[in-house]
């Protein structure tokens, strides 16, 4: 573990936070797009399936309970929570989200770096992540103003896997044979998603107003 | 262990 990593995981661990914290003070979901919501639950379920055979660390474990948990309990809040369900944008939210899962799992039966089961999920997992966030970008151009907290949101969510990158990258330079391109790539371009977002969320945060 | 390693991350 390194500074890089950590940081990254408390960033992930924020934007989860923030999100619920939205949703189940203010019982609102405007301006989130339950298509990035849906697809991120399926990225934890595909990524962790390990959880119960190969132990890493406690905290490795509980860091996977509580993704997997928060991203099923707001995919439920934003369908079946009745008040929250009600807030939900569902003529904007249009993203054929359905349409990334496909060529992630084809992606990931072609290039893995082992051709096991759990291997191309978790691999399908890291590409279906790094499109994940489209239905939310998307939205986030048709509702143009969203509140601040989904801003946040979006900010963290992106920002987690920057850091992520620097880990690494100083993972690169201080442990013999750690070399994942497959990760460094998909990692990679999911950052890059966010650099729009980035750029108004930093002319507006510099304003003082909100995201616009 | 390298494949460990890997997935020693989120």
């Amino acid at each position: 573990m390194n500074i890089f990593r950590l940081a990254g995981d408390m960033t992930h661990l924020a934007s989860v936070l923030v999100l619920l914290l939205k949703i189940h003070t203010i019982k609102s979901c405007a301006g989130v797009s339950l298509r990035t919501q849906e697809l991120y639950a399926i990225v934890f379920a595909t990524r962790y399936l390990d959880i119960f055979t190969s132990f890493v660390s406690v905290y490795n474990t509980f860091m996977k309970l509580v993704f997997l948990g928060s991203s099923f309990s707001i995919v439920w809040y934003m369908r079946y929570h009745k008040a929250v369900h009600r807030t939900y944008d569902r003529e904007q939210d249009t993203f054929r989200h359905w349409f990334l899962v496909l060529p992630c799992l084809v992606l990931a039966l072609l290039i893995h770096e082992k051709f096991t089961f759990l291997e191309v999920l978790w691999t399908f997992s890291l590409y279906l992540e790094a499109v994940a966030i489209l239905p939310q970008l998307v939205l986030l151009q048709r509702t143009r103003n969203i509140d601040n907290l989904t801003g946040q949101y979006i900010f963290l969510l992106g920002g987690y896997r920057g850091l992520y990158i620097l880990n690494w990258i100083y993972r690169y330079f201080t442990e013999p044979h750690f070399v994942h391109w497959i990760t460094w790539i998909a990692g990679l371009v999911q950052t890059l998603l966010y650099a729009d977002f980035f750029y108004y969320y930093f002319l507006r945060f510099i304003g003082g107003r909100g995201v616009e | 262990h390298i494949q460990q390693r890997l997935h020693d991350e989120l």
